[in-house]
C-alpha cells in the first residue's frame, strides 16, 4: 500500500466511474502519505489535506469537468499557492542599486557553496558581485570561500581574525569601493538552541542592515525544518529561502514548512556542488516532485 | 477487556504519526507500529488500563529490544586491541554533504588521543573547496599529522599514503575523511567503493545529521549497499531534534549508532544510549 506512488493513486482515482466522497477521502490519504514521505511538517500535512478535502467536496464543478478533476486541480493549486504561486519573486535588482544579501542557516546546509553560486548567477547577468566571509568560527571557512570566489572570478573580502560584525562592515565598505553592487555575506552555521550564535546573527543583521536575509535550507531536513525556520525568522526577518541538495532523493518538504513558517518565498534551489548548479525556483516543478 | 481491531487502529495511527513527527522514516514507522499492534491483537488487558498506554509501552519495549540487540562497537577498545596485536586501526568516515564528517573525525581523533592512542588523519576529500585547510586546522589543534595531496588528487591514494605512514611510523589509528556525497550519485558511490577497496578500513562509519527526515533511511540503505556500514554517528542532536533518524538507520543497516554528535567542540561526542534516545523519540 505504501509503495503506491501518488501518480498511481491519481490514476486509480481517475479510473473510477464516479469520484464519490469515499474516493476523494482515499486520495486524500495517499496525498498525506506522499507529503509525509516528502518531509512536510505533520501538522501542515493534516491542515493542507483537510482544506483540500473540504474544498474538493464543496467546490462547484464547472460544466465539462468532473468532481475528480476538480479535486486534483485543488490539490495542485493549493500547494503551488502555498509556495507563492504566480507571484514572481524579486531576483533581479536595478543596476544602480547596491544590494547586500546575508546568508544564514543551520550548520552544513550549504551557505558557503550557495554564496559562490549566487555570485556566479549575478555575475553572469551583468552585475558586479563581491563575497564577504563573516564566518569566524568554522575552521577553513575563509579558505573555502576564498577558493570559491577565485573560481567564480569575483572580489573576496575576509579577515583571519576579528569579529564577524567588524569584518562584515569592513568587507561591505571595501567591496563597494571596488564597485561591487551585489554584496553577498556568508555567515557561520547555527541552530536555534545555540543562543549565543543566534544573538550574534541578530546583531550582525542589525549592524549591516542587509537588503535581504536569505535562509539556506537543506532538502534532506525533516520535521524540525518548521521549528528552526521560526527561530531564524524571530531573530532576523527572513526575506527569502534557498533549498539546497535537491539533486538528491529528498523532496524538500521541509522547505515548504519553512515557507509557511516564515512567509518568505523560495527564490533559488541548489542542484549540485558546482558553481553553476543553482536554478531559479519554479513552484509547479517543485510541487510535482513533492507529490512524487 | 480484549484489544480488538477497532481500538487498536486509532491508537496505531496516533503512534505512527508520533514516530513520523520524531523523524522516523515513514515505511519504518509503519512497519514497527504495525508489528507491535498485530502482536497485541486479542491480548487481554486490565479494565482500567488505557489501550494507548499499553500499545505505547509495547512500542517502547520493541524499539529498546531492537536497538539493544544490535552489537555495539567500542572504538577505543578496538583500537587498543589492534595496538596490542601490533596492527593498525583504520576508520573511514562517509556520508552526505555537510552532515558533519570532518568535525566528527576531529572528535574521534580527540577521543583516541585522550586514551593514549596515536592518530594520523587522511584528507581523502580532494574535491571540496577548503576541505584540506579545514582538516589541517583540526590536525594542528589536536597535534596530529595530516596526510594530504593536492586538490584533484586520487582520494584512494591519500588513504593509502596514510596507511603506509602509520605502518612506517608506528602510528596506531588512521582516520580517513572523505568528501560528502549524496547516495543517488552513482559515480561518487563508485569512488567510495574504490577508496574502501584500497584502504581496507577496519571500520566504515556513516555520519548522518540528526535533522534528516525520511532520506536517512535511503541514505543508510544505499551507503550500506555501496561499501557496507559498520557503525553510524548521528550528529547535531544538540539541535533540539527527536532523533528518529537513528531508528531508520538502525533498521536499514542493523549496525550500531556508536555516538551522538552533541555540539561543535571536540568533547561534544556522546556514547550511544538507547533509553535516552527513546525518551526523545516517543511521546
Ligand atoms: N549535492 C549537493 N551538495 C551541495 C549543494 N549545496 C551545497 N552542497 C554541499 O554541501 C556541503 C556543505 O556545504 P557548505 O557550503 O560548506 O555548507 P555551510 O552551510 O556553509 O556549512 P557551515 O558553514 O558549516 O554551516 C558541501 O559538501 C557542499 O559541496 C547542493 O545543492 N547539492
Ligand atoms: N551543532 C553541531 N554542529 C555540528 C555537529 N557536527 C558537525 N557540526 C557542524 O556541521 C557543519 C558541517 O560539518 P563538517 O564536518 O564540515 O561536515 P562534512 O560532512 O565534513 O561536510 P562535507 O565535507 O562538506 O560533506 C560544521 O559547521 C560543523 O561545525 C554537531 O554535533 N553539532
Ligand atoms: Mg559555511
Ligand atoms: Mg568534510
Amino acid at each position: 500500500k505504501l509503495g503506491t506512488s501518488l501518480r498511481e493513486a491519481i490514476k486509480k482515482f481517475l479510473g473510477r466511474p464516479v469520484a464519490d466522497e469515499l474516493a476523494v477521502k482515499e486520495l486524500i490519504r495517499d496525498v498525506q502519505r506522499a507529503l509525509l514521505l516528502a518531509d512536510v511538517n505533520v501538522e501542515l500535512v493534516l491542515k493542507i489535506t483537510q482544506l483540500i478535502e473540504e474544498r474538493a467536496l464543496k467546490e462547484p464543478v464547472p460544466s465539462g469537468f468532473t468532481r475528480r478533476e476538480v479535486t486534483l486541480k485543488v490539490l495542485y493549486e493549493s500547494l503551488v499557492e502555498l509556495l507563492g504561486g504566480e507571484k514572481q519573486p524579486k531576483i533581479l535588482y536595478p543596476a544602480n542599486e547596491s544590494i547586500t544579501l546575508m546568508l544564514v542557516g543551520v550548520q552544513g546546509s550549504g551557505k558557503t557553496t550557495t554564496a559562490a553560486k549566487l555570485a556566479w548567477f549575478y555575475k553572469s547577468r551583468g552585475y558586479r558581485p563581491g563575497i564577504v566571509c563573516a564566518d569566524t568560527f568554522r575552521p577553513g571557512a575563509y579558505d573555502q570561500l576564498k577558493q570559491l570566489a577565485l573560481s567564480v572570478g569575483v572580489p573576496f573580502y575576509g579577515e583571519r581574525t576579528g569579529t564577524s560584525t567588524e569584518i562584515a562592515l569592513r568587507g561591505i565598505n571595501e567591496l563597494k569601493k571596488m564597485g561591487c553592487n551585489v554584496i553577498i555575506i556568508d555567515t557561520a552555521g547555527r541552530h536555534k538552541s545555540e543562543s549565543t550564535l543566534m544573538e550574534e546573527m541578530k546583531l550582525l543583521s542589525e549592524v549591516i542592515k542587509p537588503s535581504e536575509v536569505i535562509l539556506v535550507v537543506d532538502a534532506t531536513i525533516g520535521q524540525q525544518a518548521k521549528v528552526q525556520a521560526e527561530a531564524f525568522n524571530n531573530a532576523t526577518k527572513i526575506g527569502s529561502i534557498i533549498v539546497t541538495k535537491l539533486d538528491g532523493a529528498a523532496k524538500g518538504g521541509g522547505a515548504l514548512s519553512a515557507v509557511v513558517a516564515t512567509g518568505a518565498q523560495i527564490k533559488f534551489i541548489g542542484i549540485g556542488e558546482k558553481i553553476d548548479e543553482l536554478e531559479i525556483f519554479d513552484p509547479p516543478s517543485f510541487v510535482s516532485r513533492l507529490l512524487g | 477487556k480484549e484489544l480488538d481491531e477497532e481500538s487498536l487502529s486509532s491508537v496505531s495511527e496516533r503512534l505512527r504519526l508520533a514516530l513520523i513527527e520524531s523523524d522516523v522514516a515513514l515505511p519504518v514507522a509503519f512497519e514497527i507500529v504495525d508489528n507491535v499492534v498485530s502482536s497485541l491483537k486479542g491480548v487481554r488487558i486490565g479494565r482500567t488500563e488505557g489501550v494507548y498506554q499499553v500499545v505505547l509501552r509495547s512500542l517502547r519495549e520493541t524499539l529498546y529490544k531492537m536497538l539493544s540487540s544490535i552489537q555495539q562497537v567500542d572504538l577505543v577498545s578496538e583500537a587498543m586491541k589492534r595496538r596490542k596485536e601490533g596492527r593498525i586501526f583504520t576508520v573511514m568516515f562517509v556520508g552526505p554533504n555537510g552532515h558533519g564528517k570532518t568535525l566528527t573525525v576531529a572528535k574521534i581523533a580527540n577521543l583516541l588521543l585522550k586514551n593514549n592512542l596515536s592518530v594520523v588523519l587522511a584528507c581523502s576529500d580532494t574535491f571540496r573547496a577548503g576541505a584540506e585547510e579545514q582538516l589541517e586546522v583540526h590536525a594542528t589543534r589536536l597535534g596530529v599529522k595530516l596526510i594530504r595531496h593536492r586538490y584533484g588528487a586520487d582520494p584512494a591514494a591519500v588513504a593509502y599514503d596514510a596507511v603506509i605512514h602509520a605502518l612506517a611510523r608506528g602510528v596506531t589509528c588512521v582516520l580517513i575523511d572523505t568528501a560528502g556525497r549524496l547516495q543517488t550519485d552513482k559515480g561518487l558511490m563508485d569512488e567510495l567503493r574504490k577508496i574502501a577497496r584500497v584502504a581496507k578500513p577496519d571500520l566504515k562509519v556513516l555520519v548522518v545529521d540528526a535533522l534528516t527526515g525520511n532520506d536517512a533511511y535511503d541514505m543508510a540503505i544505499k551507503f550500506n549497499e555501496a561499501i557496507g556500514i559498520d557503525a553510524t554517528v548521528l550528529t547535531k542532536v544538540d539541535a533540539d531534534v527527536k532523533g528518529g533518524a537513528a531508528i531508520s538507520i538502525s533498521v536499514a543497516t542493523r549496525k550500531p549508532i556508536i555516538y551522538f554528535g552533541t555540539g561543535q567542540g571536540y568533547d561534544d561526542l556522546k556514547p550511544f544510549d538507547a533509553q535516552w534516545l527513546l525518551d526523545r523519540i516517543l511521546p
